[in-house]
């Protein structure tokens, strides 16, 4: 069905959603302060 | 039969207006029933307060001893912890809404009131009670909700209260069990003076089949915005003041420790009441809560990543 | 999704013509199809017998105009002027659109210069007009202008015809994605056990450290 493959290819293009070094450098900074924050409250627990 | 609780009873209202049961007991109704689009329309308002305390009206009826709210209104005042009555501002806007509200063939009172509280809790402060007091004093039957939008975000479900205040000079015979919330260093004394003076209502929520049908729509519109947002994102200032709340509480309990006699070895099993937390374990339940939001955040954010951005062609 | 839902009724239109017709009758429902401003997809009027019978005989350029709007680019146009009949402004106007949908499928982000370059665009203006005009509210692109940066983000592009060969990428990536997918899915379920494992753990650690104090305390007592 050429109308379905029409879009399915229209979706396959729009992946990877976002794909940039400025995309992954911010977020693993996000992933780092968080993981910072759960360690920190693991001190605080204990 | 779920649409039938929309029915409204002239004739049974007025006589329970009458018959007054609230009157002999302070404790007379435990229960709320809110409708899906009252609770929408709230949410809504208070989310579009931002970090201004917003209030309105809620319309509705009784049943034994549960009140229906089955619609809200914003009110046209802002900022209701700034000043003693923020509700005087609005009463010619009360007034000619209800009164249009007739005309248009919306039978159901005010039974109630709602406001903001953005960021700090569902609880009432002091001003709060004395505005509830006033309104059960004039107004019964009356109820106070409270809602707080930010937590709302950040916890991904409603946070909500309902409240009506004891008379005054009433103590309740038994202290009834709360559910346990975080209340930040600036509001900690406005809500210990007041706890006691009010109780909270059970919060059941029901919807008509129109709603239903109506709410599954706009699922389907607006699942791809849910599932683009991020508490993370659009949280960040909450998260940041609540973590320098969990700074400053840690600071005091450190201080309180450092004064006390036995220097702070008072395991919580010799505390007097079972149920005065130390202030220790508050902090530490605290913190705990604040990185468990954090933490679904991220795992959101990770999965999207994962099922997005790792595909290519 | 749109743009296939409102070119559905049309390509149905079309692909009944065409199978009425044979020959030199084709031409003027290639030419009107090829014109048409709501029609970005022409594999199914390809598709019509009568349509592929076109190939080899004297009539064969009305299939390679239309196999050209199919796969094709403005650029391709260019290199087989001499080959097709000339095209009206409205085949030009389509035939750029479709080009700058083929220069999506490859990049997400496409550089002012590159597009005039491929649309035969002599100004910046002129561009953001047929971009703005032409491809967003025809609703087959939608992005954002960078006038700063010179460059059109695409955030969505609608599907071409698929060129041969294009299917068996197609499955590729899609069966990626289900198996990363799937992946997924199993770590999620992986971390839920481990989550209620720890969970029993630590309530079981507390019940024991609680029947501790009290044991102590009994002995103290």
């Amino acid at each position: 069905e050429n109308s379905l493959l029409r879009q399915v290819s229209s979706l396959l293009r729009r992946l990877p959603a976002i794909e940039s070094e400025r995309f992954q450098d911010d977020f693993l900074m996000e992933y780092n302060d968080k993981l910072l924050i759960t360690y920190l409250a693991m001190f605080t627990n204990c | 039969a779920s649409d039938g609780i929309f029915y409204y009873d002239d004739v049974a209202q007025a006589k329970f207006q009458q018959e007054k049961p609230w009157a002999n007991d302070p404790h007379y109704f435990k229960r709320v029933k809110i409708s899906a689009l009252a609770l929408l329309k709230m949410v809504v308002h208070a989310r579009s307060g931002g970090t201004i305390e917003v209030m309105g009206l809620m319309q509705g009826k009784t049943d034994g001893d549960s009140i229906i709210v089955m619609d809200a209104f914003a009110l046209p005042v802002e900022g209701t912890e700034t000043r003693v009555n923020a509700q005087a501002d609005a009463y010619e806007y009360m007034v000619e809404y209800s009164q249009t509200n007739k005309l248009a063939g919306r039978l159901e009172n005010v039974v109630g009131w709602y406001h903001s509280h953005p960021g700090y809790g569902c609880w009432l402060s002091g001003i709060d009670v004395s505005t509830q007091m006033l309104n059960q004093q004039f107004q019964e039957p009356f109820l106070a909700v409270v809602i707080d939008p930010t937590r709302t975000v950040s916890a991904g479900k409603v946070e909500i209260g309902a409240f009506r205040t004891y008379p005054e000079g009433y103590k309740p015979p038994d202290e009834p069990v709360s559910e346990y919330q975080t209340i930040p260093l600036n509001k900690i004394e406005d809500f210990g003076v007041h706890c006691k003076q009010y109780y909270a209502l059970d919060i059941t929520y029901f919807k008509s089949s129109l709603d239903s049908h109506l709410l599954d729509l706009l699922w389907n519109k607006y699942w791809v915005n849910t599932l683009s947002s991020s508490p993370l994102l659009g949280n960040g200032d909450y998260v940041a003041g609540q973590i320098s709340d969990l700074a400053e509480k840690l600071e005091q309990a450190e201080n309180q420790l450092a004064h006390s006699r036995i220097g702070g070895i008072v395991p919580a099993t010799l505390q007097k009441k079972k149920e005065d937390e130390p202030q220790l374990a508050k902090i530490t339940r605290d913190s705990a809560k604040i990185t468990v939001e954090q933490v679904h955040g991220l795992m959101s954010q990770v999965i999207k990543d994962i099922l997005f951005n790792s595909v290519r062609q | 999704m749109d743009i296939e839902q409102k070119q559905a009724e049309i390509i149905d239109q079309f692909v009944k013509r065409a199978s009425t017709c044979k020959g030199e009758a084709l031409a003027p429902i290639v030419l009107e199809a090829t014109s048409n401003p709501s029609l970005f997809a022409f594999s199914e009027i390809l598709a019509v017998p009568s349509v592929a019978e076109l190939d080899g005989t004297s009539n064969s350029v009305y299939l390679d105009v239309l196999r050209l709007f199919a796969h094709g680019t403005w650029a391709d146009y260019k290199c087989i002027t001499g080959r097709i009949p000339e095209l009206v402004p409205d085949q030009v106007l389509k035939l750029k659109q479709l080009t700058v949908l083929t220069l999506a499928e490859t990049n997400k982000v496409l550089p002012y210069d590159s597009l005039m370059q491929e649309l035969d665009v002599t100004n910046v203006r002129e561009l953001e007009d047929f971009l703005i005009n032409e491809c967003m509210y025809a609703g087959i692109v939608r992005g954002k202008l960078d006038q700063l940066k010179r460059c059109f983000e695409v955030q969505f592009a609608a599907g071409r015809d698929l060129r041969p060969g294009q299917l068996g990428n197609m499955m590729l990536t899609l069966s990626n994605w289900l198996n990363t997918s799937e992946n997924l899915l199993v770590s999620i379920q992986e971390k839920i056990k481990w989550a209620d494992k720890m969970g029993e753990f630590e309530k079981k650690h507390r019940k024991e450290v609680e029947e501790r104090v009290e044991e102590v305390k009994k002995s103290l007592s």
